[in-house]
């Protein structure tokens, strides 16, 4: 399956920012999104997985610079909504890229082993058609890409 | 914002497969797509939230006839790592795709927003570079397909 992958990418710096326990109703992503983009925040990652008992978490990663704007922003929306509670924390995203990989198990298999193996949790995933992105803590995100590079790319050292 | 956006696609007949509460440690999502990938499953999204309390969910879609056995698969994933629940429902993905669109708040916002005014719930939301997907119930779709088309690509009917 290595030969799907062309890229392995990590981006460092990103800011977490979750919503959690909003009510599970139409116009709920509306608001907190419509409150970024009147900030123009520019938004990396959006992750909502499935709501439970009337309840979901909407969360999405931002660049350093714009996490106090996205924070406030979201507790404003949170507030007014009911959030449980909305918090910000550092992380680093990393993914393989590659036509048609997010098709096939086999290559989020192997992504995910890779970084099990160091012990590396995966905190968040995310896939479309060319990306399997994950969230790890950013003090694992060097030694995630090396090995990610090696399993997929080859053994020459990631840039 | 929609001049950024250059296609509004959808997928129906797609299901959304969910393991509940597995435990939130290194290993586990590597273990339910390996088991996937040993039955050559080919999977769509793959959604992973924030994990609470040492539990985290995770779910993803595959087509209606790879849906039995993924689900058997994540069944015997499930009880091997102690998941609460297993289920797969039916879902369809809505998108909408262009260039750098997920880097613009408003494009997601202006999305969530259109389906908030037909009363159409989110269950689901994940991005990439260039595409932001929602999940939600199949019998909604053409009529959110509508909607986001005229609102992004403009009123022609969506073929
Ligand atoms: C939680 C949020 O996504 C909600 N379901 C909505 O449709 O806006
Ligand atoms: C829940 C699952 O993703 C787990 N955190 C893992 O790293 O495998």
């Amino acid at each position: 399956e290595g030969a799907l992958v062309r890229a392995v990418t990590h981006t460092k710096g990103e800011v977490k920012v979750v919503l959690e326990a909003l009510p599970d109703v139409p116009g709920v992503a509306a608001r907190v999104f419509t409150a970024l983009a009147q900030q123009n925040i520019q938004v990396d990652m959006i992750i909502q997985g499935r709501g439970r008992e009337g309840r979901n978490d909407i969360a999405f990663t931002v660049a350093q610079d714009d996490s106090a704007a996205a924070l406030a922003a979201c507790r404003q929306v949170g507030a007014e909504v009911g959030a449980r509670r909305v918090a910000a924390e550092e992380a680093a995203k990393v993914s393989v890229v590659g036509a048609g990989i997010n098709q096939d198990a086999r290559v989020a298999a192997a992504m995910f082993e890779c970084l099990a193996e160091l012990g590396i949790n995966i905190e968040m995933i995310s896939t479309s058609g060319i990306r399997v992105s994950c969230l790890i803590r950013p003090d694992r995100a060097d030694e995630a890409v090396r090995a990610l590079h090696a399993r997929f790319i080859g053994p020459a050292e990631a840039s």
